[in-house]
């Protein structure tokens, strides 16, 4: 554990936080794409089964309760709770777009070809693309809450935060787990249009990002 | 495939 990954996990945590205080304070979930949380549950699921078959430490198994919980709870608030001010004809990414790929890419790039594995090279794939139609349905209605991009923001930041994370890891201890940092670039790179908007509008104090 | 290595990250 380094100070990198550490500060990577917190900034995840916090864009998770941000997210369901947001949604629940303000009873409503217009501007934020279900179809990404749902994928976020889905990558959570997948990628934490080892919580029932290896005992890493106690920060591991807490943080994934965590994810977990606080995705599905997500979910339910979208889907459930304020269904009725879910924003569906804007949230109209294809997501099969991302699973047929993600899946098939599983299937043939993985460390070994059991069930555990080719399920946490899915979540490693499919979390690289989950915030596809979350940045899709910003560019479909053309702005953003801040809220929101507060959000996105957090969760860029944990990405990026890994990266520096497997720098450290591969100096210092030989590390280099290449399916999820090849993933994990390719994720990082999608947020940098974002980071630029967030950067020359949210930061400006425009109480909307609205996209050029 | 490589051997599996132990996942610590989340």
């Amino acid at each position: 554990m380094n100070v990198f990954r550490l500060a990577g996990d917190v900034s995840h945590l916090v864009a998770i936080i941000i997210l369901l205080v947001k949604i629940w304070r303000s009873k409503s979930c217009a501007g934020i794409s279900g179809k990404s949380q749902v994928l976020f549950a889905l990558v959570f699921t997948t990628r934490y089964l080892d919580l029932f078959t290896v005992f890493i430490s106690a920060y591991n198994t807490i943080m994934k309760v965590v994810f977990l919980a606080m995705s599905y709870a997500t979910v339910y608030l979208i889907y459930m709770r304020f269904r009725n001010m879910y924003d569906s004809e804007n949230d109209t990414f294809r997501v099969e777009f991302l699973l047929v790929p993600v899946i098939g890419l599983s299937f043939l790039e993985n460390y070994a070809f059991t069930p555990l594995e080719i399920l946490w090279t899915f979540s490693i794939f499919l979390e690289a693309v989950a915030i596809m139609p979350q940045l899709f349905m910003i560019t479909k209605t053309g702005e953003a809450e801040s809220i929101t991009t507060h959000y996105l923001f957090f969760l860029g930041l944990y990405r990026a935060l890994y990266i520096a994370n497997w720098v450290w890891r591969y100096h210092t201890e030989e590390f280099f787990d290449q399916i999820a940092v090849v993933s994990g670039v390719v994720q990082t790179i999608f947020y940098c249009d974002f980071f630029y908007l967030y950067v020359t509008r949210v930061l400006r104090g425009k109480a909307k990002m609205i996209l050029p | 495939t490589e051997d599996v290595q132990q996942k610590d990250e989340l």
